[in-house]
C-alpha cells in the first residue's frame, strides 16, 4: 500500500 | 520510531517552545515572520487532517502542532501585534503555495482530496520558512534567540534524513515525496547553518555580511 508510505511520521 | 526521527520531533518541540519564549521575555515578535507562521499553520492543517489512528504520541503531537502554531498566529496578530512589522515581511507567498498546490496535484500516492493535501502540505513545509529567511536577509541581522528557534526548527527535517535511511535499511522502506522535499527543506537551511555555527556558537551576534 504505497498511500501509507512515510505516513506515521509527523 | 528510531532516535533520528525522536530527535527530530523534539528538536521541532523545542523550536516551538523556544519560539514561544522569544514572544514572551522580549514580549515582542519583531524578527519572526507572520507570513511562515501562517504557512505553518497551512502545513499542519492540511497535513493532519488525515486522522487515520497511528499511535498516541503521533496523535498528542499532531494537536500539539496544529494547536501551537494557531495560537502564534494569535500572538502575532492580536497580542502583540504592534510589535510586527509587515512592512519587512514582504515574501510573495502566493509563489510558493501555487507551486506547491501544482506539485501535490501532479505528486501524490493517490488522487483522493486526503492524499493530495498531504502531498501538498509536504511540499509546502519544505519551502514554508522562505518567508522568514528572507526577511532575516533583509534585516541582515537577528536576535540570537531567534536564530536558536531556527536552528532548533533545521535541525528537526536535517535528523529525518538519517531517519529515512535507517528506515531504508531496517524496513525496506522510502518515500520519495517526502525524502526529496525533505532534502530540499534541509537545504534551504545550509546558509544559515553556516551562519550560525561560525558566529552564533562562537558567541557572536548574528549578522549577516553586509
Amino acid at each position: 500500500d504505497t498511500a501509507a508510505k512515510g505516513k506515521d511520521e509527523l | 520510531m528510531n532516535l533520528f526521527r525522536l530527535f527530530g520531533d523534539l528538536s521541532h518541540l523545542a523550536s516551538i517552545f523556544i519560539l514561544l519564549h522569544k514572544i514572551y521575555t522580549t514580549r515582542s515578535c519583531r524578527g519572526i515572520s507572520f507570513k511562515t507562521q501562517a504557512l505553518y499553520v497551512a502545513v499542519f492543517v492540511s497535513r493532519y487532517i488525515d486522522f487515520t489512528y497511528i499511535s498516541v504520541y503521533n496523535t498528542l503531537m499532531k494537536l500539539f502542532f496544529i494547536g501551537s502554531s494557531c495560537y502564534i498566529l494569535y500572538l502575532m496578530r492580536i497580542k502583540y501585534r504592534p510589535t510586527h512589522d509587515p512592512s519587512i515581511d514582504t515574501f510573495r507567498v502566493e509563489y510558493l503555495v501555487g507551486p506547491c498546490v501544482l506539485l501535490g496535484l501532479i505528486f501524490n500516492y493517490q488522487f483522493t482530496v486526503i492524499e493530495v493535501l498531504w502531498s501538498f502540505s509536504i511540499f509546502l513545509e519544505s519551502v514554508a520558512i522562505l518567508p522568514q529567511l528572507f526577511m532575516l536577509q533583509r534585516t541582515g541581522e537577528a536576535e540570537t534567540i531567534t536564530t536558536h528557534y531556527l536552528a532548533a526548527l533545521g535541525a528537526y527535517r536535517a535528523l529525518y534524513i538519517p531517519n529515512w535511511i535507517y528506515r531504508y535499511f531496517t524496513e525496506g522502506t522510502v518515500d520519495p515525496i517526502a525524502v526529496t522535499a525533505g532534502l530540499v527543506q534541509t537545504g534551504l537551511y545550509l546558509d544559515f547553518f553556516y551562519v550560525y555555527f561560525t558566529k552564533v556558537m562562537q558567541g557572536q551576534k548574528f549578522e549577516l555580511p553586509a
